[in-house]
């Protein structure tokens, strides 16, 4: 699943 | 990390130095639109919460914080300190019409239904069409300084440089948002008519000046 975590552009 | 995202990412912060320093070195803010500086303080505002609850790498926290900083002192500068020379007149973009369809749809069209995500998401789709007020504004008064030109070249070319960026990720790590890639990809076409006029124009020496 897709979440905040993987978050790792601006 | 590819050459695409950090390219992406140094054209960024470029543009927004290039339109610090304007304001700074003119002391003013004539041909700037105020309302599409509060839309990206906005836009970093509701993106960059996660700042304290998730940590990636000192590069992206440090980025973030660059823009929550620079957007708020570009905002102070316009509203505050170099208020006299703001130009509202010519800066009536009406903002609701973006505000509104991009909440609806960050409530509609998300990863996932919680405050943060929705908020990113939210932030995802304001940063697409952000730049309308700005570009408005130009289409308006019919020209913009070269100064303004090149601010706006570099921050248009930002997003092209990410959607290089998707274009990349999803072949070598099949990582894809689709979220971040159609709102990038409006966001580049938007920017279409005045890279145009950018290329043909300012960077022959000419003003902008759009056709009467």
């Amino acid at each position: 699943r897709y979440t905040l975590l993987q978050k790792d552009e601006l | 990390m590819n050459v695409f995202r950090l390219a992406g990412d140094l054209a960024h912060v470029f543009a927004i130095i290039i339109l610090l320093l304007k304001i700074w070195k003119t002391r003013s803010c004539a041909g700037i639109s105020g309302k599409s500086q509060v839309l990206f303080a906005l836009v970093y505002l509701t993106r960059y919460l996660d700042l304290f609850t998730t940590y990636v790498s000192l590069y992206n926290s440090v980025m973030k914080v660059i823009f929550l900083a620079s957007s708020g002192a570009t905002v102070y500068l316009m509203y505050v300190k170099f208020k006299a020379t703001y130009d509202h007149n010519h800066d009536s973009f009406r903002v609701e019409f973006l505000l509104v369809p991009c909440v609806l749809l960050s409530l509609l069209i998300n990863h996932d239904f919680t405050v943060m995500e929705v908020l990113w998401t939210f932030s995802i789709y304001l940063e697409s069409v952000a730049i309308l007020p700005q570009l408005f504004m130009v289409s308006k008064t019919g020209e913009a300084e070269s100064i303004t030109s090149h601010y706006l070249f570099a921050l248009g070319s930002y997003r092209a440089l990410y959607l290089l960026n998707w274009i990349y990720r999803y072949f070598v790590e099949s990582h894809y948002d689709l979220i971040a890639i159609f709102a990038g990809v409006v966001q580049t076409i938007l920017y279409c008519d005045f890279f145009y006029l950018y290329i043909t124009k300012v960077l022959k020496g000419k003003r902008l000046q759009l056709p009467a």
